[in-house]
């Protein structure tokens, strides 16, 4: 009971080692859990269409079965009147930090992943994993065109007979700003700050890629591996999801509609230097 | 002389679809991310000339005052803010509706208080940064907390908040760590 974050209608779980356990919004309880995962780049040969390597045109994992970062290390827990947030690491150089503002009817997860580490000459994706017990039936969104999201099934495509011979990539989709899955009772949602990729692997489940670091050109063009480096180290990257939960479609869709565009279009900040009074610059 | 133009040419430059999905050689991305930079540099021109037709100007000079941005502000780093004992903290919302949003300014200490358009001190709390942010390569701060406070914004419209340095309510503002175990 005490290991919780938010003081509203939003609460947060959370377990010992301070990752989401359960969520609460206006009475809606929902069991969710998160993780860092990553998959191994394939190598590739590039021979035409066989065995092309992952790389900055195409998503392709050698195996179906990502490895999971660990958590590392004992969490932070930060309370006050307008934020509560707990400080995490986990192995594979990622980091987070979870939090709750006061009034606002989301989790916010900060994320920060990198340098991805290649001393064992392994490409890596690294994706933020939400399993909940949601039956979804195969059923997820995403609004890949930048405008209304768009059901996606797996293992399906409306409009073609779909021969499924990469499980992971073949249902990934391109996220603009959100991803979404329901039981057409509790509808969850997880929104972006920057377009990334994602999927549901599993009903119930959301997942969205945050990093990549691959060392082979997937030769479609490019001619470059995707190993971007600053510093002498491969890149760190830093971003934001929010996840919300509603209990109605209608509820739902004003949450995420609203906070999307804040997002999008979020407050810009600037300084003035001063030397004024409060009274004399007023 | 600012000027939205540049922006809107290196956004039309930028819809292709290597600068969209990121299929683009290393080099090209630079050149990319140079042209944005300049582009995101003559918009804030423009912004500077909209503030400071409507701020007051200094007793010691006639001149417009300062408008300084952060473009750091992604690894918790902004020089005005890390060694100002005061400032101005612009904020202006572009959406068509109020909204509320967390302030997040990266200071060396705590001990601010924030004082709103109205003339009320705002509640703020103060948070340490956390270690692998200070830790990112190429970042060159020395903002180890961050102030937060909640700024509620009209719509298409911006608030200004006085930051001052009053050290007697860093105690009060700093949250405590504890640990999970």
């Amino acid at each position: 009971k005490k290991a919780f974050l938010g003081k509203g209608k939003f609460l947060l779980g959370v377990d010992r080692n301070g990752r989401i356990q359960r969520l609460s919004h206006n009475g809606n309880v929902l069991d969710v859990t998160q993780d860092y995962v990553w998959y191994e780049g394939h190598p590739g040969n590039n021979s035409e269409f066989e065995f092309r390597a992952s790389g900055a045109y195409i998503f392709r994992p050698w195996h179906e079965k990502p490895h999971v970062a660990q958590p590392q290390g004992n969490p932070i827990v930060y309370k006050g009147p307008l934020v509560d947030e707990i400080h995490m690491n986990f192995g594979f150089n990622v980091s987070q930090v979870l939090r709750v503002y006061k009034d606002k009817p989301e989790a916010e997860i900060e994320w920060l992943v990198g340098p991805i580490p290649i001393g064992d000459h392994v490409g890596k994706e690294v994706v933020s994993r939400f399993n909940t017990q949601l039956d979804t039936k195969k059923t997820f969104y995403t609004d890949s065109n930048g405008r209304q999201l768009l059901k996606r099934e797996r293992n399906f495509r409306p409009t073609w007979n779909l021969n499924v011979t990469e499980p992971i990539a073949g249902n990934y989709y391109p996220i603009n700003s959100r991803i979404a899955m329901n039981d057409g009772k509790t509808f969850v949602t997880v929104l972006t700050d920057r377009s990334q990729g994602g999927s549901s692997l599993k009903d119930g489940q959301l997942e969205i890629m945050i990093h990549r670091r691959l060392l082979y050109d997937d030769a479609f063009g490019v001619g470059e591996a995707l190993n971007e480096e600053a510093f002498g180290e491969g890149l760190v990257v830093r971003g934001k999801h929010w996840l919300q939960v509603s209990s109605s479609a209608e509820a739902s869709a004003k949450n995420h509609r609203l906070r999307a565009q804040q997002a999008f279009m979020d407050a810009q900040i600037s300084f003035t230097p001063t030397s004024l009074s409060f009274q004399e610059w007023k | 002389e600012g000027d939205v133009s540049k922006m809107r040419e290196v956004v039309a430059v930028a819809q292709h679809h290597d600068a969209v999905t990121g299929t683009a050689k290393q080099a090209v991305t630079f050149d990319y991310q140079q042209r944005l930079s300049e582009g995101i540099q003559d918009c804030q021109e423009v912004i500077k000339y909209a503030y400071q037709n409507l701020m007051p100007t200094s007793k010691s000079s006639a001149a417009p005052p300062e408008l300084i941005f952060c473009p750091l502000m992604n690894t918790t780093e902004c020089p005005i803010t890390e060694t100002s004992t005061q400032l101005i903290d612009n904020v202006y919302n572009p959406l068509a509706r109020p909204v509320s949003k967390y302030v997040r300014l990266p200071v060396t200490s705590p001990g601010f208080d924030v004082i709103a358009p109205n003339g009320q001190k705002i509640e703020t709390q103060v948070i340490p940064i956390p270690k692998p942010v200070l830790l990112i390569p190429g970042r060159k701060s020395s903002a180890t907390y961050e102030l937060i406070f909640r700024a509620d914004l009209p719509p298409i419209g911006f608030k200004s908040f006085f930051v001052i340095k009053n050290a007697s309510v860093a105690e009060r503002q700093l949250s405590k760590p504890s640990r999970m175990a």
